[in-house]
């Protein structure tokens, strides 16, 4: 089953 | 010293109405160029990110550029007392720890006041870099919230995916399963009626419902909305605010492991 990725893994903390 | 005089008041209510179940308490950034906020929900696996301009207010004064922590529930509270015609002001001041918020009626013959406390939110900021997307879906606004409610009726995993027939969206759980397929169409008569797809590349991507719902919520700020997506990015769903700025809402991925 496919796993739920967060938003930090794509976009960087600023 | 802020202060903002939005003869649309109403759009300021369709905003935190459509994020406040995703968002607790966020940052409103104020500065020359108008109101911002950006915020993760607790999951950290959506994103929501609008911009008013601030040529959309009929007064706009920022003297420096100021942040104004809220919860948006109390925020929702206090824009319920407004009447849908209202025209709303934003006031505050550079070192205060409220802003206050004035309702006039059209007719101006009722204006009411309320003052809501600041909170001190430390909100974690991401670079959202712009991008060139594979595919990007604009349609009807009430179409997509129809989808994602029949769809979350079935299953709780969404794959979008988009092909130059159209963009179809599959979904299956306990009950079965359910695609939904909607085509380019641009020759409706009415704009709003239209759905239109840019295709770089095809593309398709597995999301959770839920979120994808909860932006629905967004439905009566837009006619359209806008789906872009590109492999292994997050999906931007945006909705216009009219011709003031927009809303935009960001979801990551599931990928297989």
């Amino acid at each position: 089953t496919p796993m739920q990725n967060h938003l930090e893994e794509f976009y960087s903390l600023c | 010293m802020l202060e903002a005089r939005l003869v649309q008041g109403s759009m300021l209510r369709k905003v935190v109405d459509a994020v406040k179940d995703l968002v607790s308490d966020a940052n409103i950034d104020v500065s020359s160029s108008g109101f911002s906020l950006q915020a993760m929900d607790t999951s950290h696996v959506s994103l929501i990110a609008m911009h008013l301009r601030a040529d959309a207010f009929e007064h706009f004064r920022c003297d420096r550029p100021m942040s104004m922590g809220m919860s948006l529930a109390n925020l929702a509270k206090v824009l319920k007392c407004a009447g849908s015609d209202d025209i709303v002001t934003l006031k505050a001041n550079d070192d205060g720890d409220t802003v206050t918020f004035m309702f006039e009626s059209p007719k101006e013959d009722r204006v009411s006041d309320f003052e809501l406390k600041l909170m001190d939110i430390d909100s974690e900021h991401l670079g959202i870099p712009d991008t060139d997307y594979c595919a990007t879906v604009t349609m009807p606004a009430g179409e997509y919230a129809r989808i994602c409610k029949d769809l979350s009726s079935i299953g709780d995993t969404v794959v979008i995916s988009a092909t130059k027939d159209g963009v179809k969206f599959t979904t299956s759980g306990d009950v079965g399963t359910a695609n939904v397929t909607v085509r380019q169409n641009t020759t409706a008569d009415k704009k709003e009626d239209q759905t239109i797809i840019d295709l770089k590349e095809p593309v398709a991507l597995t999301f959770a419902l839920r979120y994808l719902t909860s932006f629905a919520k967004a439905t009566p700020l837009a006619t359209h909305v806008t789906l872009s997506m590109t492999r292994e990015l997050p999906v931007m769903v945006e909705y216009a605010i009219q011709d003031m700025g927009h809303l935009r809402f960001y979801l990551a991925p599931k990928i297989e492991d």
